[in-house]
């Protein structure tokens, strides 16, 4: 509706202010970006939509653009290790199964480690997984110490010269102290055996989440270093705008997204579709 | 939070025991952002201010307070009130299972809230039973039944075969097994997957559900009044769960839900413990979303 050549009049700058709050960006973008195109529309320097669009597009594209670091990349010895990380219910252990397809499409060798040893069924739900992708899977048993999985999946993954390692943790919100210390434990446990391991540290989101995420993203990024996000159920009706206002507080960038429930549903971050899917 | 923001917004001018349009408008502004970050949904952000401006102006003033105080109490009295009332009450059937179906987003707790509320009945002395209707995600009947067995409660499952004729076969069994409420923990989907919601409405027809409850995370944003409609059009739900309440959302979405649905929040997650339910309090969660 705002990309063909429409006059720009009170109801289409309305109608743009509300695509912008609800994409998830957080009131003060949205309200920076309408202030600039307001000032610039009743300053009668922009007439129509084509003088707007382009505009809003690089401005986003700033703000959540790639970059060379958009994506994993693997070392070239011993295994690159993948810490993955988020709260409650994000999406991290299918995102971790789509990671898996995606480096053993690539003719990879990859690990799992069942590095959630809390919740009900979270070791058989990634052995469902490793089984379906055909990769081999390090787990101990329920309630057992997660920084021992780690170190345990990592020495196997050194062991049987894995290309890929991904861990998976429990959910955990991060007002929970106490879970945010046990990841900085597993982080520097992981450490140990390999010095510059984990490699990446990928934060999964869920794109229906609001403002949260920043506190989110802060808060993860400070107990582990947070190298890449991972923004799930982008399939649905959410437009996962609130990783426009995390890049404004933390300087990581979207590395995948998930589109939907198999371990096929995963594409690199796209940000010129992404940003196109808010202003459609 | 708000009150400062307000004090510093207005306070400097505003004299005490006088509420002007100017304050109402200045208030309102500050107001308005700490909706939105607070992700209250954009349309119920602006029709919530149009209200609450208009009872500002028609308010009663105070002589002690200051004005920003003012607008925060009358801001936060509308908000409870729209929320409210408090009410947890459960449709009991007069005879036979009462049916309680969990609905909701990928993610956000049905399953860990359907163990949750097996408990809470059985505390409340009936006898649940629990419904692995998930058949689709992987190792979700384990999930459903390892929460089962930590609470010694009985969970209905069958590996194969459709979510509504589980759910049907678990309903005509509940009886024969003493169990009076039966909870149907369904899969996750997307409120734009038609065969999805389709099934739902299957399950819904084949089962006669005395209750409803869309499951929603608390931490959700703008999308919550999307989802939250479409489940509600297509099931007519009858109570809303409101999951991880127990981290720093600050819980928008539950004012967007019930505006846009009407129907009443009944419980909250606040943990991932099977003790961690609460009934839910609207004016706690009214103070909560203004900051
Ligand atoms: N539609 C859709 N669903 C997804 C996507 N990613 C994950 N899901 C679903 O989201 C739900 C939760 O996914 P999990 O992988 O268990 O999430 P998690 O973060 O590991 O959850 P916890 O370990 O309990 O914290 C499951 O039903 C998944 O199938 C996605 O990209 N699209
Ligand atoms: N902190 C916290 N975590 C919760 C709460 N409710 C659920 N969880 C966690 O959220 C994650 C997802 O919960 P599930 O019960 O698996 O969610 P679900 O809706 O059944 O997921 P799908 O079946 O895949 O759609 C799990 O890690 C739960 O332990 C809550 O109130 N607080
Ligand atoms: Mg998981
Ligand atoms: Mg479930």
């Amino acid at each position: 509706i705002l990309t063909i050549g429409r006059n720009l009049d009170d109801e289409l700058l309305e109608e743009l202010e509300e695509k912008l709050h609800t994409s998830d960006m957080g009131p003060t973008t949205a309200m920076a970006l309408m202030e600039r195109v307001t000032k610039a529309y009743k300053a009668r320097e922009i007439k129509t939509t084509d003088d707007v669009m382009p505009f809003l597009k690089s401005s986003l594209l700033d703000m959540v653009g790639g970059g060379d670091d958009a994506s994993i990349t693997l070392r070239p010895d011993g295994p690159t290790v993948i810490l993955v990380v988020g709260v409650n219910g994000a999406g991290k252990t299918t995102s971790i199964a789509k990671l898996a397809h995606h480096f053993a499409a690539q003719g990879k060798k990859v690990i799992l480690g069942a590095g959630d040893t809390f919740r009900a069924a979270a070791v058989e739900q990634l052995t469902v997984w490793a089984g379906r992708i055909g990769c081999e899977i390090v787990k101990h048993g329920q309630d057992a110490d997660p920084a021992a999985v780690a170190f345990d999946a990592v020495e196997a993954a050194v062991a049987r010269k894995a290309d890929v390692l991904i861990i998976d943790t429990a959910g955990r919100l991060h007002t929970q102290a106490n879970l945010m210390a046990e990841l900085e434990k597993i982080k520097r446990v992981i450490g140990k055996r390999i010095p510059d391991a984990p490699h990446e540290v990928i934060l999964v989101l869920d794109a229906t989440v609001g403002q949260n995420a920043i506190n989110q993203a802060m808060l993860f990024n400070q107990a582990a270093g947070v190298t890449g996000l991972f923004l799930a159920k982008l399939d649905g009706t959410a437009k996962g705008g609130a990783v426009i206002g995390i890049r404004n507080e933390v300087d990581v960038p979207v590395k995948f997204v998930g589109l939907g429930e198999t371990s096929e549903d995963i594409e690199p971050f796209d940000a010129d579709q992404f940003v196109a899917a808010i202003l459609e | 939070n708000i009150s400062e923001r307000l004090r510093s917004a207005l306070g400097a001018f505003g004299k005490r025991g006088q509420l002007t349009e100017d304050n109402i408008r200045d208030g309102m502004r500050e107001v308005r952002k700490a909706l939105l970050e607070a992700d209250v949904q954009f349309d119920v952000v602006k029709s919530f201010v149009k209200d609450v401006t208009e009872k500002a102006v028609g308010e009663q003033v105070i002589q002690s307070v200051e004005p920003g105080q003012m607008i925060v109490k009358i801001v936060q009295d509308e908000l409870t009130e729209l929320m409210g009332p408090a009410d947890p009450r459960v449709e009991f059937a007069d005879k036979g299972p009462t049916v309680i179906m969990m609905v909701g987003l990928q993610g956000s707790g049905k399953t860990t809230s359907s163990g949750k509320l097996a408990r809470y009945f059985r505390s409340k002395g009936r006898q649940p039973l629990l419904v692995a209707a998930d058949i689709q995600r992987p190792a979700a009947i384990d999930q459903l039944e390892t929460l089962g067995k930590e609470l010694d409660i009985p969970v209905y499952a069958e590996r194969g075969g459709r979510p509504a004729k589980i759910c049907q076969r678990a309903v005509a069994e509940a009886t024969s097994r003493g169990c009076n409420v039966v909870i149907l923990d369904t899969a996750g989907r997307l409120h734009i997957d038609e065969a999805l919601m389709d099934e739902l409405n299957d399950v819904k027809s084949k089962t006669s559900p005395h209750e409803i409850f869309l499951v929603c995370d608390a931490m959700t944003g703008q999308d919550a009044v999307v989802s939250a409609k479409e489940f509600n059009e297509r099931l007519d739900v009858t109570g809303v769960v409101l999951t991880k309440m127990d981290g720093d959302a600050r819980g928008g979405a539950a004012l967007s839900i019930k505006k846009v649905t009407g129907k009443p929040i009944k419980f909250m997650g606040v943990g991932e413990k099977l003790d961690k339910l609460e009934e839910f309090h609207p004016d706690r969660i009214a103070g909560r979303i203004l900051g």
